[in-house]
Formats: C-alpha cells, sequence, structure tokens
C-alpha cells in the first residue's frame, strides 16, 4: 500500500520544500522507494533535487502535462539520488496554468488521487510539495493524501494561517476525502536565541498541542539554502546538520504510525 | 498625482508584507499620505498593522468588497499610525474566492485600477503588498501600479524566480499598463556572517545589475517577526534596528524619482 502526505502552509516560506526534500530522503534512506510529487510551479523541489525545469517542459515530462495533458505519470518519474531510492515527479512553470485549467474539469480536486493510482504499488510513500496557497493545485493535494504535514516558522504572520488550513483539511474530509488526518505540525528555522521563537514554539504548544502532534523543532541552519543551491538534498549531502535528526526521526514516526494502521 | 507601487514576488517568505509596512511607513512619515493595499488572503499586512481581519470581513469593509461587492474603496480604508498619515485598505480570508470570481469579470486584471482612480488624488502613495503567486490579485497590482519592487532572499531558490517575474511584468507593460516599469531589486534578511548570502547577492549584481537598480541589503534582525507579531510597524517603534535605514534612503529614492518625472 502507497502511503501518501502532503507537506502544506498557505504562509510563504516556512521551509514546505526543504521538508518535503528531507523528509522524503529520510524515507528513502530506510529503504522505502519514495516518490516527490512537485505541486508548485516555482518548481523549488524540482530544482533543489538538481533537475531543469525548462528542459523537462520542453520535453513535456512534468506533473503539469501529467494532470492536463495525458502524459503517464510514470514516464515523468526520475530518480534524484545514488544512495537512496528517491524519485521525483518534477514540476515546471507550466503547472501555473493549472490554477484555471483545472476549474473547468470535472471532479477537479481528485485527478492527482487518480493519477497516482496508475503507479499502483510501485511506491511505499509518495510526498507532495505544495505551493504557498490553497488554490486548485493544493487542494489536490489534499485530496490524494493520507496525511498532512504543516511546517511553520515559530512566528506569528506563519501561525495565524494554520487555522484556515485545518478548516480546509476538515471540509475536504467531508466531501472528498474522508482518510485524510493531520499528521503533526513541524516547527521550522527555530533560533533558540531569540526570546521571540521560543514565545511562539511555547503559544504553538498551547493553540494545538492538545489536539495534533507538534514535532521537535529544526534549528536554523546556512547549510539549508546553501545546498538547495547547489540542487542536494541537506541530508544526502551532510547528514550531521542540526536539525537532520528531527527530519530522521519524523520519517522514523511516519513508518511506524503506518505499521500499526 | 498618485504614484503606485506594488511590492512582489511569487516565491514565498522573502519579505514583501514587511517591505511593504516599512516603505508605507517611511513614506508617510515624509509627510506624505501613504495606503497600503493588502492584495494577500493572508491578510498578513493587515495583521502587521494592528487590524482584525476577521471584524473587517464581518462589516465587508475589505478589498475584496471593493473588488467584487461594489464596496467603495474610501469605505474600508482605515488609519493605521498614530505619528505619520498611514492608511490602509485591508484584507481577509474572502479575497481568496477572488482569484477565481475575477477570471469571470470583464478586463479583470484592471479592476484595483479602476477603484484606486475613485480616491482622485487623496493619497501620495499608494503601496500593495502582494501574495505569494502570480495570479489574478497580483495581476491586479501590476494593472494598477506605476513602479514594482521585487524584494528577494539572497537565496537561490529566492533568485530563482526572478526570471519569470520580471518575463510576467513585460507582458502586462505591453498589454494593459504602459506606464508599469521595475522601481528595483531588494535583498532582503541578508546575513553578512554567512558565505552563502555574500556570493548570492554577488550573483544577484552579476545577473540584474547591469538592467535593474538593486538596493542595499536589508539585515537579518530579530525585531522584524517580533514587531509583526505585536502588530507594530517596525520603523514607527524601533527606528535605529538595522536595516530600517534602507528602508527609508528607499523611500527617499522614490520621493526623488516621483519628483523628476
Ligand atoms: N532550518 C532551516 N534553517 C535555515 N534556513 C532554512 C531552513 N529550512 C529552510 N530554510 C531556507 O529558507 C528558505 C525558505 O524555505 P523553503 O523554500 O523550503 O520554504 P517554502 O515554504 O517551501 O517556500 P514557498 O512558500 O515559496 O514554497 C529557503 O531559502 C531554505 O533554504
Ligand atoms: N530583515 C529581516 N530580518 C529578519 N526577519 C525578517 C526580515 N524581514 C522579514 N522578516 C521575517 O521573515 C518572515 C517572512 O517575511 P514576510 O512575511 O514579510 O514575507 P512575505 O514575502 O510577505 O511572505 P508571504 O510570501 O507569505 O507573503 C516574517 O516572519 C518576517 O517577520
Ligand atoms: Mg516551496
Ligand atoms: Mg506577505
Amino acid at each position: 500500500r502507497t502511503v501518501v502526505v502532503a507537506v502544506a502552509n498557505q504562509k510563504g516560506g516556512v521551509g514546505k520544500t526543504t521538508t518535503a526534500v528531507n523528509l522524503g530522503y529520510a524515507l528513502a534512506a530506510s529503504g522505502h522507494e519514495t516518490l516527490i510529487v512537485d505541486m508548485d510551479s516555482q518548481a523549488n523541489a524540482t530544482i533543489h533535487l538538481g533537475q531543469n525545469p525548462l528542459r523537462l517542459d520542453e520535453a513535456q515530462r512534468t506533473i503539469y502535462h501529467v494532470m492536463l495533458r495525458r502524459q503517464p505519470l510514470a514516464d515523468v518519474v526520475v530518480a534524484v539520488s545514488d544512495s537512496a531510492p528517491l524519485f521525483l515527479a518534477p514540476s515546471s512553470l507550466s503547472l501555473a496554468a493549472a490554477e484555471t485549467e483545472l476549474i473547468a474539469e470535472p471532479g477537479s480536486t481528485q485527478i492527482l488521487a487518480e493519477k497516482l493510482k496508475s503507479l499502483g504499488g510501485r511506491f511505499r510513500f509518495v510526498v507532495i510539495d505544495c505551493a504557498p496557497q490553497l488554490g486548485q493545485l493544493t487542494m489536490n493535494a489534499l485530496g490524494a493524501a493520507d496525511y498532512v504535514l504543516v511546517p511553520t516558522q515559530t512566528a506569528a504572520l506563519s501561525m495565524m494561517g494554520i487555522p484556515q488550513l485545518l478548516s480546509t483539511i476538515d471540509k475536504i474530509q467531508d466531501r472528498v476525502n474522508p482518510g485524510l488526518s493531520v499528521f503533526g505540525i513541524l516547527p521550522t528555522m527555530f533560533d533558540s536565541r531569540t526570546s521571540q521563537d521560543k514565545e511562539s514554539l511555547e503559544e504553538l504548544h498551547a493553540l494545538y498541542g492538545e489536539r495534533y502532534r507538534i514535532f521537535p523543532e529544526v534549528g536554523q541552519a546556512t547549510i539549508y539554502p546553501r545546498s538547495a543551491a547547489a540542487g542536494r538534498i541537506t541530508l544526502e549531502v551532510s547528514p550531521d546538520t542540526r536539525g537532520m535528526e528531527i527530519y530522521v526521526e519524523l520519517a522514523k514516526s511516519l513508518i511506524d504510525t503506518v505499521a500499526r494502521e
């Protein structure tokens, strides 16, 4: 059985792509065939994994062509690691057109779910990187997912949007995907030297700690933007970086959760 | 004459809201009546300026109601500072519906420009905070603007999206708003201690420095998320913070540019 995790938060710059890439790698490194789906027309996960969105777009081998141009999903999947069974369904700028094109499609929020089914049981895990808005593409990710992981900075502006996201998840559960549940909230870019971040973290626990699992925070570290710039997976090139153990733990707890189902 | 500046970048978390709020305040503090328009359904500028999006939404006094429910723009404008003539046209979650509703409207990208004209010459400057996507709302901001200011982190993922933004600006210039021009690129959250940021900053200058103005970088400082959390304008509460002089300089150079027109 394939387990699908959507990494979503409509606030921008909270570490969605960084989390999807490193969690995906940690799952693959534990021996599970893992697919990352890049559902953001900025194609940041695609770039972070060393791929060239322009070239993939010209070859029509992107998730846009799968969703709206009848390209089989299996044909766009590329291997992105030498050390683990990690694969990518890449994105490109063409995906920006999908927001409007999808509206005209019947059952538009369930198209990604339909395409993922076409892969059968090839992957044990699918991790979906979402764009910073609750549009048709993110609805597709929530419509296809078993779990949602919500990264957030420990800052008021980032945390403000969480209630809207949780209520959107509730509606998707009620209307199209009853199997969807919140895996948890992941505090990112945490700077333990500032009282601001500590206060926000306490607030996060006070607001959501009873109902949802809040994972240990991923500390700030410059290796993240550095490895992204180099098109390399942080966990693959620098496994001892602060925070990496959080992504490894995250992968372990997902594997455990799934094993107990 | 009213000068309109859109603060845009489809990459998330690069400092758009922080820039719009502090630039807006710096313009108002130099004695010019200034309006900030929050064109993001996350309503971060609205929250940062101490307003309550939920209450404004119930009272139908938001930019959504102006754009699509015939509410006059003058009726939603609120004063947001005791020390300078700074005003806000607030946002709320309702604005999320605008992305799809606007598509059905004739000349949909020019609705904001039409509404701003209804204010006559009341404001000397209008600063528009954009959402992290190139959707209908950002198109409206570009359709109404004289200038575009592009904040970017000095990190590869943030800088990757700049070509797409510049080509979108070119299309808006050619098709609906010939008066639109790029005011410049503003590097934000710059950490001078890391070689990563210095290298990216050099790359930014190498890629764009000949064609566009690149402003001095705004340094990282924890006061920004702190003041946002308190619903206060950083420049108003803490004018001596690192980077504030950049926002003051930015305001001065905009005022000079406009004076020379
Ligand atoms: N723990 C961390 N420490 C320091 N920098 C980080 C960390 N996690 C992510 N970053 C950096 O912060 C920036 C934003 O992260 P990222 O792009 O993953 O966020 P996002 O939520 O995917 O953004 P968007 O909303 O645009 O999709 C990137 O430059 C990334 O390299
Ligand atoms: N110079 C700075 N130093 C440190 N933190 C900053 C700085 N500028 C902005 N921030 C913080 O970084 C976070 C992202 O900034 P902001 O919300 O302004 O970005 P944005 O581009 O508007 O995000 P979005 O794409 O979600 O609209 C906020 O928590 C903000 O307080
Ligand atoms: Mg991302
Ligand atoms: Mg913003």
